[in-house]
C-alpha cells in the first residue's frame, strides 16, 4: 500500500503569467513526482500540489528562488489518511 | 446494515459497500428503483446504474454520475445520499416528484470502480483508470479527457504517465464506453450531471475550447440559480462558469461530449472543499456536502423538466 508520510499539499499563488509559467513547468518535472490536485489556472489563482518528502526541499528552494509564495496546506498528507482510515474501521465495527 | 435506513450515509464505504447498499435500495424500492449493468470495467467489475422510474417508455432522463475520478471520495458517498434521498422524498417533495413524473433519473453511484477500488487497497491518491495501453510501466487513463470532444487537443496529456492521460483513442476505457452506448442508446437524456471534486465549482460547457457554448447564457443563468440554491444551506460558495473560462482548457471532458450529442442541460461540478482538506474531506462533511448540492440539482434538474426541447 502506497503510504504518503512526509507528504505535503502546498498552495502555491503564481501572481504573474511569469510564474505561472514556472509553476507549469513543474507538471513536467517527473523526477519530482508532484501530484496536482489543483493544476495552474491562472495568475491569483491556487495550485495545490502533494509533494513527496524528498522533492519538498527542492521545491520550495525552487520556489523561494523565483519568488513564488506558496503555503502549506495539509502539513502531513499520511495523518490525515490514518484519520480517514481509523474512522472507517470503527464505523465498521460498531455496525 | 440490514437496511439502508441503518446504513452509515456520515461514513466512507468501500466498493463492496456501496455495492451491496445498490441492492438493499433495489429490495426496499423495487417499484421505484432498478438496477441496471451497462458494462464492465476492464478488470471485469459490474458498472451498475440505479435508475429511478415510475414507468413509461423510453422518458426523457436525466443523467447524474460520481466517481468517475475515483480519489474524489466525497462524490461517491454523496452518490449514496441521492439515491436514499429520492427514494424518501420523492413522493413528499413536490418538486422531485413533479421531475419523476415526467422524467427518469439515472444514477452512476461508482463510475471508475477499478480505480476506486484501488483507492481502498493500494493508492488513496489514484485517480484514473486502472488500464494498460502502451508499453509504458504507467497505468490508467483520466476518463475525464477520453470522451470524443477535442479528443486530444490542449488540457490533455499523450503521455501514460501523467495524470492527464488522455488514452490512446476516444473512449478506449470500457467505463466511458458503456456511458457513451448507453446516452446513444437511450437517446432522450436533457440533463448530464457529472459530479467532482474539489474546488467548488459550477461548469458548463466548453472545456476544449474558449468559444462559448450555443447555450451559453441559459446555462449561465441556470448555473446562477443553482449556486445560490446550494449556498442557501450552509453559506458554501460556488463559482459558476465554463469549463475553458473558470478552470482551464479541458479537452476530452465528459459534458463536452454529452452536450455535442445534443444534452443541452450538461454541467458538472467540483464539490467542496477549496483546499483545506481537498480530496481528505473528513467525513463529518459527507452529507453538508451531499444536502447542499442536492438543492442546486434540482434546480437543473426543475428546469429540464420545464423546459423541453
Amino acid at each position: 500500500t502506497e503510504t504518503f508520510v512526509g507528504h505535503q499539499v502546498l498552495r502555491i499563488v503564481p501572481t504573474t503569467h511569469e510564474e505561472l509559467q514556472k509553476v507549469q513547468e513543474l507538471q513536467d518535472l517527473e523526477d519530482l513526482q508532484l501530484d496536482f490536485w489543483l493544476g495552474p489556472r491562472g495568475p491569483g489563482h491556487p495550485v495545490d500540489v502533494r509533494v513527496p518528502l524528498p522533492s519538498l526541499q527542492p521545491l520550495k528552494v525552487h520556489l523561494e528562488s523565483n519568488g513564488i509564495s506558496y503555503s502549506v496546506m495539509i502539513k502531513d498528507v499520511q495523518a490525515l489518511v490514518d484519520r480517514e482510515k481509523k474512522e472507517m474501521l470503527r464505523t465498521r465495527r460498531w455496525l | 446494515p440490514l437496511s439502508t435506513s441503518t446504513f452509515n450515509y456520515d461514513s466512507y464505504h468501500n466498493l463492496a459497500e456501496i455495492y451491496d447498499f445498490i441492492d438493499l435500495l433495489v429490495a426496499e424500492n423495487p417499484n421505484l428503483v432498478s438496477k441496471l449493468e451497462i458494462g464492465r470495467s476492464t478488470e471485469d467489475r459490474p458498472l451498475y446504474v440505479l435508475k429511478f422510474s415510475k414507468g413509461g417508455t423510453n422518458r426523457p432522463a436525466i443523467w447524474i454520475d460520481t466517481g468517475i475520478h475515483s480519489r474524489e471520495w466525497v462524490t461517491q458517498a454523496s452518490g449514496v445520499w441521492f439515491a436514499k434521498k429520492i427514494v424518501s422524498d420523492h413522493e413528499q417533495d413536490e418538486g422531485l416528484a413533479s421531475i419523476l413524473n415526467e422524467m427518469d433519473i439515472f444514477l452512476e453511484i461508482v463510475t471508475n470502480p477499478d480505480g476506486f477500488a484501488f483507492t481502498h487497497t493500494q493508492n488513496r491518491m489514484w485517480r484514473k483508470t486502472r488500464s494498460r495501453h502502451s508499453s509504458s510501466t504507467c497505468i490508467g487513463v483520466d476518463p475525464n479527457r477520453n470522451w470524443d470532444a477535442g479528443f486530444g487537443g490542449t488540457g490533455s496529456s499523450s503521455n501514460p504517465c501523467s495524470e492527464t492521460y488522455r488514452g490512446p483513442y476516444a473512449n478506449s476505457e470500457p467505463e466511458v464506453r458503456a456511458i457513451v452506448d448507453f446516452v446513444k442508446n437511450h437517446g432522450n437524456i436533457k440533463a448530464f450531471i457529472s459530479i467532482h471534486s474539489y474546488s467548488q465549482l459550477l461548469l458548463y460547457p466548453y472545456g476544449y475550447t474558449s468559444t462559448p457554448a450555443p447555450d451559453h447564457q441559459e446555462l449561465h443563468q441556470i448555473s446562477e440559480q443553482a449556486a445560490a440554491a446550494l449556498a442557501s444551506l450552509y453559506g458554501t460558495d460556488f463559482e459558476y462558469g465554463s469549463i475553458y473560462s473558470t478552470i482551464y482548457p479541458a479537452s476530452g471532458s465528459t459534458v463536452d461530449w454529452t452536450y455535442n450529442q445534443g444534452i443541452k442541460y450538461s454541467f458538472t461540478f467540483e464539490l467542496r472543499d477549496t483546499g483545506r482538506y481537498g480530496f481528505l474531506l473528513p467525513a463529518s462533511q459527507i452529507v453538508p456536502t451531499a444536502q447542499e448540492t442536492w438543492l442546486a440539482l434540482k434546480v437543473i434538474m426543475q428546469h429540464a423538466r420545464d423546459h423541453p426541447y
